[in-house]
C-alpha cells in the first residue's frame, strides 16, 4: 500500500499541465521522468506479489494463494529457493531489454488490463544472432517472426539495443487478466521445427472451468 | 520498378517511386489516395512586447511562415513476413519512420523517431506529421475532447463569435489527446496518437499533427525559458481509414475500441528462466 500510495502521488504531480503537455523546462521535465521511474520501480514491488498470488491461484485454486507457487514450484524443481521475478523493461520504447536479449529461455507474460478479451501483437527484443522458439503454457508452438531494428533506433541506446525484436500474437487475452509465453533461443539451424504457420486454436486458461464463456466475442 | 505495397487482408498500402506513402487499397478494392510526409514549421521570434512580436514557445505556436519540407525523396527497406510486413523510411538524418501492418489488424501503424532537431541555423523547428486524402471534408474535422466525446471543429470559424483569424495555421489547431477524423459521408480518415499532441485539418482532405518542437526562444508566458528539446522523440500514430456505408462495426466502433486498446496497452513482464525447463517453471 505504501508503494501504491506512492505512485499514487508522483501521478498526482505529474497531471500538472506542464508535465501533461510537455511545456516545462527541460531539467523539470528530467525530475519528472527521475520521480515516475522511482515509483514504477517501487510498485512493480507490489506488481510482482499480486502477480504471484494470481499465478497461485491458477495452480490450484483449492489451497490460499499465497505461499502456493512458491511451495508447487520448489517441488517441482527440487530447489528449495526458487525465486518467481517478473520484470518489467522500461527501455521497450527504444526496443531495448536486458532479459530478452541475453537469456537463454525467458518468458513473457502479457497481462491485459482491459474488461474485455483482446488480441495483441507482441514484440521482443532479441539478439539477432540466434533463432527463437515461442510456445505458450500448453507448449504448443507459437508462429513467429524475426525483424531488424532500424538503425536509428539501434542508435538510440547502442549498448543495449539488439537490433531485432521477435514479434508474434498473443491471442485471446483474457479480460483483466493473462497469458504467459515461454521463448528459448538457439543457434540457427538447430531448430527441429521450422518456421511455419501452425492452425490457430483458441486456448482457455486453466482457471477458466466449462460454465464460464467458452469463447469472448473478438473486437 | 521501384513501386511497393505492403498489406493484409483488408487492405494495403502502396508506396511511389520516391518512397513515399501515396495509396491505400481496401478489401472492395476500391483504391484511394493516400499520402503522409513530414514537415516543420520555423518558430517566430521577437521580443514579446506586444501580440505581433511574440515568440513561439513552450505556450504558444507561432509559426513564420508557411511549412518546409524536410525531404524530397526518402530512403525505403521493406520488409515482408507472415506476421507482419514493414517499410523503414528514412527522411533525413534527423527523421525516420516504420509503417507497419500486421496480419490481423485493420489499422496502419507509424511509428516515428524524429531529432535531435537540428538548430545550427539559429531556426527553432516545430515538426509535424501530413496525411492528405481524397476526403472532401468541407472544412470540417474533428477532434476528442480529453478521449471522451469527439468535438466537431470548423476552420477558420468559432461557433460564437465572427472570427478574423491572424494566424491561419495555428489558430486552427487543437488538442488531440486520442483521435482526430475527418470524413465526407462516403469514407472517414481518422489518425489516433499515443500521447497529447496539436492537430489539425488545414485543407481538406489533410490532418496534420505536431510530433516533436525545439525553440530557441522564449515566449514571455512563465517558463523563462526556451523549449529547447534536445532529445530524439519516438512515437506511434494509428490510421483507420474505412468506407461509411453502414458495416458494423462502424468505423467509430473501430477507433473506439482500437483507443482502449492503446491507451490501455496490455503490460509485458519478463521473468528468466534459464535454469529451468518449461514443464518445471510451469
Amino acid at each position: 500500500r505504501v508503494h501504491l500510495d506512492y505512485f499514487s502521488e508522483v501521478m498526482g504531480v505529474l497531471q500538472h499541465h506542464d508535465a501533461i503537455t510537455g511545456t516545462s523546462k527541460e531539467h523539470v521535465t528530467q525530475d519528472y521522468t527521475v520521480q515516475i521511474y522511482a515509483a514504477f520501480k517501487a510498485c512493480s514491488y507490489s506488481a510482482k506479489i499480486i502477480l504471484n498470488q494470481l499465478t497461485a491461484r491458477q495452480t490450484n485454486k483449492d489451497k490460499p494463494p499465497e505461499s502456493e507457487a512458491a511451495r508447487y514450484l520448489d517441488q517441482a524443481t527440487g530447489q528449495p529457493n526458487f525465486t518467481f521475478e517478473f520484470d518489467t523493461c522500461l527501455l521497450l520504447n527504444v526496443s531495448s531489454c536486458e532479459i530478452s536479449e541475453t537469456r537463454d529461455k525467458f518468458m513473457v507474460t502479457v497481462y491485459n488490463a482491459l474488461a474485455h478479451s483482446v488480441f495483441s501483437y507482441v514484440r521482443v527484443p532479441v539478439d539477432g544472432k540466434y533463432d527463437y522458439e515461442v510456445t505458450d503454457y500448453r507448449s504448443v508452438p507459437i508462429p513467429h517472426q524475426m525483424i531488424s531494428v532500424p538503425p536509428q533506433v539501434t542508435a538510440l541506446d547502442p549498448a543495449k539495443s539488439a537490433g531485432y525484436e521477435l514479434v508474434f500474437l498473443a491471442t485471446e487475452l483474457p479480460p483483466i487478466g493473462y497469458k504467459s509465453f515461454f521463448i528459448v533461443r538457439k543457434p540457427v539451424k538447430a531448430l527441429n521445427t521450422p518456421r511455419v504457420l501452425v492452425p490457430e486454436v483458441v486456448l482457455l486458461p486453466n482457471s477458466m472451468s466449462s460454465d464460464e464463456p467458452q469463447k469472448p466475442p473478438r473486437n | 520498378s521501384n513501386i511497393v505495397s505492403i498489406g493484409n487482408k483488408y487492405f494495403s498500402v502502396g508506396f511511389d517511386s520516391k518512397g513515399f506513402l501515396n495509396s491505400i487499397s481496401l478489401e472492395d478494392g476500391s483504391e484511394h489516395k493516400l499520402s503522409q510526409n513530414f514537415f516543420y514549421y520555423e518558430g517566430a521570434i521577437g521580443d514579446n512586447r506586444v501580440f505581433k512580436n511574440r515568440s513561439s514557445g513552450a505556450y504558444i505556436f507561432r509559426p513564420n511562415s508557411t511549412e518546409r519540407f524536410v525531404a524530397d525523396h526518402v530512403n525505403v527497406k521493406v520488409i515482408k513476413g507472415p506476421i507482419v510486413e514493414e517499410v523503414h523510411q528514412t527522411f533525413n538524418n534527423w527523421i525516420s519512420q516504420v509503417i507497419r501492418i500486421y496480419r490481423d489488424y485493420n489499422y496502419v501503424e507509424f511509428e516515428w523517431l524524429v531529432g535531435p532537431i537540428p538548430v545550427d541555423d539559429k531556426i527553432g523547428k516545430e515538426v509535424v506529421t501530413r496525411f492528405v486524402s481524397d476526403i472532401q471534408n468541407s472544412n470540417v474535422f474533428y477532434t476528442d475532447s480529453n478521449g471522451r466525446e469527439m468535438i466537431k471543429r470548423v476552420r477558420n470559424h468559432r461557433d460564437t463569435w465572427n472570427l478574423q483569424l491572424q494566424e491561419e495555421i495555428a489558430g486552427n489547431y487543437y488538442p488531440v489527446t486520442a483521435n482526430i477524423a475527418i470524413e465526407d459521408g462516403q469514407k472517414r480518415l481518422s489518425i489516433m496518437n499515443d500521447r497529447s499532441q496539436g492537430g489539425s485539418s488545414l485543407q481538406d482532405g489533410a490532418i496534420e499533427l505536431m510530433v516533436h518542437r525545439r525553440l530557441l526562444h522564449d515566449d514571455a508566458f512563465g517558463v523563462d525559458e526556451a523549449l529547447n528539446f534536445t532529445h530524439p522523440i519516438r512515437g506511434k500514430h494509428y490510421l483507420l481509414f474505412g468506407k461509411l456505408d453502414g458495416n458494423v462495426p462502424s468505423m467509430e466502433a473501430r477507433e473506439r475500441f482500437l483507443q482502449a486498446e492503446k491507451l490501455l496497452p496490455p503490460w509485458l513482464f519478463f521473468s528468466d528462466v534459464s535454469s529451468y525447463d518449461y514443464e518445471d517453471w510451469r
